[in-house]
């Protein structure tokens, strides 16, 4: 989906304007080498055009690719091809040509030197990531595979070769433990030692295509080498390759194939060819050779540990999916898929460019634990170790971690059960070994070296946890249980900070830096809030360690601060990490961890989120700026104690919810259940007759109690409701009546003693005899009040009593 | 796939005397020298035509007294490995 600009003439390879542009007949099918996100959703992020427009294109670097020989002849590769670098160790003799069969079975080797170094704009096939580099091939995997060929292919002219790419290994089938022998160990270590005029060969390594039989690329002793750079790969997604092997020894990764809807990696084939179908972690390996080519053109002196530091520091987690990438203690993120993450080209040839080379080398070989344990099905082995960093001795002190080794000498009954974690003292968890499914080998592991590059930059000193696991996949003998015979730690690093001695660059460069003006080796005061290993300048973003708390920024630079910001939280680890976007301040990076809200928000009780809106069963309290809960049972609440709705199956009892009981029996707060009500209630507020709400039919209201009759002084009486009912109740009768028959004075039926009955109202029946005293105001009161039953009064003012009215 | 060892009819062995050293080691336990092992100094190819090619037996004879050969610090017959591409 690369749309070349017409050529109308054709254009110099470097284009003045902003796209590059080459007349290879793949080239626009290259996605992981040109296109980036602004051009029709293309995703690739190692920057390969950055470096090439920095003019970085692989020359006078010297690349071989060991494996079942080279097409040298093919018209993309011809032209780069370098015989010097070059051998038959399988034939003996000094051409590399593979043997053509039908099966074309030994294109593999061709295929990998067209991704590292095809010519480019030759219009042919496709164009190399060091596309100017010589390129040589080892004819090594066409025959028999002895010790001795490996030692022959890996200590090949290694003052003319710089870099050995090698896409093979043991088995991949999920039960080989395997790495290289005596011989090819020599190798190494000789390349290391004495290659490139002393400064280290470059060992690249695929790190394995066993994802799919459960294979662990801690078992291939070749990727767990502290001398190779193992090399994983992902898709152009991002996603994990169905391929893929995870481990810890892994330390970067480049694009390769995916799944049959992702697009593929194009290079050059058997018989003068072009292909997209050279897949895995094969693919992947001499990408990152050809990336590192184009590094070694930036700094030719570069160590092969130099190549190191600078892959670790400028690859990128960006889009790579892993369920596992963490942070580890010195600010690094890392993945046991990915390793440090996708590396990019461009990042690396600016770090090169002005690299101070680290230290020495310090290796410190920890005093190994030999005591025996016996590892348990279900059960899990924990051993620590307390790490000085061979403080005692000065050349073998180690501070600053590269790599960690652990030598371990296991016996198990069956290898596949066994799964191994180390926590370094900053509390980094590398997988040493993941269950293998079909690792049926009772072997267990003799002095096997498992590798991490996951605590890089870390302090060495301190607890070393190392757990071992056994997860019987079957059924097992008990008779022979797994034993942890020994292990050691073998510390790989510096005994000062690795980059103490820089002059002038801040910890990353991943983006263009400003040339700031201290080019030469800084010798000035440091921030106050820089550590005690110092600092690379003034100000807080070039301490070397922070003082209290470090945030780290998308470009990987970082800064040492006093306190961490808010939107920020601090962890174990002295980082200050982001809170999720809804938090104005958390105690971690989940949504579920905000401790305030940012403003609009408010924070929902116990579920420490921040929402917009309250949700049912909750209120806002403003003081706390949260969502608190109603009180229990109540579904919809203004405030803690006045309930507005209630669950269902409760019914609103003023401001409370109470279980809503069936007609004819009531809530009993004590025992919690519904009670019978009295049996003259239809409805009851509680127990007795006097807590009737509603009275069961026959019986009418009088007063607060239900009866079926009225009682003397009151008169059963008719109301009717707006929507027609018709309600009867006892209403009192007149003061004046004993008995009524309806409200008012007019309707007695019986008198109180002393009155007579006339019309239905009664009258003072006594004859008062001579004129009170008291006749007057004070008897028109008592009248008023209704007292003149009383016999005193009635006496007293008998005239005013017995007036009408 | 068989995991049995197989043997072949080649050998490293390391000889520090130097180059002379080894061609007289090698015609001396009738060997063929075939030159130093890549880069790694003292180190050699030797190889024996009248052992047998592949065997899963590494092999005897008057040859394998070369291990007794003070001159020859270390010796070893060289075992196929299985590796495949990735």
């Amino acid at each position: 989906d690369y749309k070349p600009s017409y050529p109308g003439p054709v254009q110099s390879s470097m284009a003045q304007s902003n796209s590059i542009y080459f007349n290879d007949a793949k080239w626009s099918s290259m996605w992981y080498i040109h296109c980036n996100d602004n051009i029709h959703n293309c995703q690739s992020d190692m920057n390969i055009v950055g470096a090439w427009k920095r003019g970085y294109t692989g020359k006078d670097v010297v690349v071989t690719i060991l494996d079942d020989g080279i097409e040298r002849n093919h018209p993309d590769l011809i032209q780069n091809y370098d015989n010097e670098a070059s051998y038959d160790v399988n034939g003996n003799d000094m051409d590399p040509m593979p043997r053509y069969d039908a099966s074309n079975e030994n294109k593999h080797g061709t295929r990998c030197a067209g991704e590292v170094a095809a010519s480019a704009n030759n219009s042919h096939c496709t164009v190399g990531i060091a596309y100017n580099a010589k390129i040589g091939g080892v004819r090594m995997l066409d025959g028999d595979v002895t010790d001795m060929v490996e030692a022959k292919s890996l200590s090949l002219h290694p003052q003319h070769i710089d870099i050995y790419s090698a896409s093979w290994g043991p088995d991949d089938d999920g039960k080989t433990v395997d790495g290289p022998a005596s011989l090819a160990r020599q190798a190494f270590e000789n390349g290391i030692r004495q290659g490139r005029k002393g400064r280290g060969s470059i060992f690249v390594w695929a790190s394995g295509n066993g994802g799919r039989s459960r294979d662990h690329c801690s078992c291939d002793g070749y990727t767990n080498s502290i001398y190779t750079i193992s090399i994983s790969s992902t898709a152009e997604s991002g996603r994990k390759p169905w391929y893929l092997e995870e481990c810890s020894s892994t330390l970067t990764t480049t694009y390769s194939s995916g799944e049959n809807y992702d697009r593929k990696i194009i290079t050059t084939d058997l018989r003068q060819r072009c292909t997209d179908s050279h897949t895995g972690t094969s693919a992947s390996a001499p990408m990152a050779a050809g990336i590192i080519a184009l590094a070694l053109e930036a700094n030719p002196f570069l160590t092969w540990r130099d190549v190191q530091h600078i892959i670790v520091k400028t690859s990128r987690a960006g889009h790579l999916i892993a369920p596992d990438w963490k942070t580890n203690a010195a600010g690094y993120n890392v993945s046991h898929l990915y390793g440090f993450g996708l590396m990019d080209a461009e990042a690396m040839v600016k770090e090169a460019e002005h690299w101070k080379q680290v230290p020495s080398q310090h290796i410190c070989v920890e005093n190994a634990d030999k005591q025996i344990r016996t590892i348990r099905p279900e059960h899990v082995v924990r051993s620590v170790y307390k790490a000085t960093g061979c403080t005692d001795n000065a050349n073998h002190h180690v501070i600053y971690l590269e790599h960690v080794v652990v030598r371990i000498t296991i016996t198990h009954p069956r290898r596949g059960d066994l799964s191994i974690n180390l926590t370094s003292p900053s509390g980094t968890k590398s997988q040493l070994l993941a269950n293998r499914l079909f690792d049926h080998s009772m072997e267990g592991f003799k002095n096997w070296e498992f590798m991490t590059t996951h605590c890089w930059g870390e302090k060495a000193t301190g607890d070393w946890i190392l757990e071992i696991y056994d997860s019987p996949s079957q059924l097992r003998s008990q008779k022979a249980p797994g034993k942890l015979k020994e292990w050691s730690l073998v510390l790989y690093g510096t005994s000062v900070h690795p980059y103490s001695f820089r002059s002038d660059k801040p910890r990353s460069l991943a983006e263009p830096q400003p040339e700031d003006e201290y080019s030469e080796e800084y010798g000035g005061p440091c921030h106050p809030e820089c550590g005690e290993n110092g600092c690379e300048g003034p100000g807080p973003q070039q301490c070397i360690t922070c003082l209290h708390y470090f945030l780290k920024f998308k470009n990987n630079t970082r800064t040492c601060v006093p306190e961490c910001p808010s939107g920020f939280f601090r962890d174990d680890k002295k980082r200050c990490k982001k809170c999720s976007t809804l938090c104005e301040s958390c105690v971690g990076s989940r949504s579920d961890q905000c401790s305030t809200c940012r403003s609009g928000l408010y924070l929902l009780e116990g579920a420490n989120t921040c929402i917009s809106s309250c949700p049912d069963g909750f209120y806002l309290d403003r003081d706390y700026s949260m969502y608190r809960k109603c009180s229990e049972n109540c579904k919809k609440c203004t405030s803690a104690n006045i309930c507005t709705e209630c669950k269902t199956g409760l019914s609103l009892q003023g401001n409370k919810c109470q279980l809503s009981c069936e007609p004819g029996t009531y809530y009993n707060g004590h025992r919690r259940a519904c009670e019978k009500c009295h049996t003259t209630c239809a409805t009851c507020a509680g127990t007795g007759m006097e807590a009737c709400n509603e009275c069961a039919s026959g019986y009418y209201f009088e007063e607060w109690r239900c009866v079926s009759s009225c009682n003397v002084g009151y008169y059963l009486a008719e109301q009717t409701t707006d929507n027609g009912d018709v309600h009867k109740s006892c209403q009192k009768c007149d003061p004046t009546c004993y008995v009524c028959t309806g409200a008012g004075e007019r309707n007695c039926s019986t008198c109180v003693s002393g009155y007579n009955l006339e019309n239905g109202v009664c009258v003072v029946s006594t004859i008062c005899k001579d004129e009170s005293w008291a006749e007057g105001s004070f008897c028109v009161l008592v009248k008023k009040n209704n007292l003149c039953q009383r016999k005193v009064l009635q006496q007293l003012c008998c005239r005013t009593c017995s007036l009408m009215g | 796939p068989c995991k049995a060892r197989i043997y072949t009819n080649h050998w490293a062995v390391r000889i520090p005397g130097g180059p002379e050293q080894a061609e007289q080691i090698a015609s001396k336990y009738g060997y063929r020298n075939l030159g130093q092992i890549g880069d790694l100094k003292d180190y050699y190819h030797f190889f024996h035509s009248r052992t047998i090619k592949r065997s899963t037996l590494s092999s005897r004879g008057t040859h394998s007294f070369i291990s007794m050969e003070p001159k020859v610090e270390w010796v070893q017959q060289q075992v196929v490995k299985r590796r495949t591409k990735r």
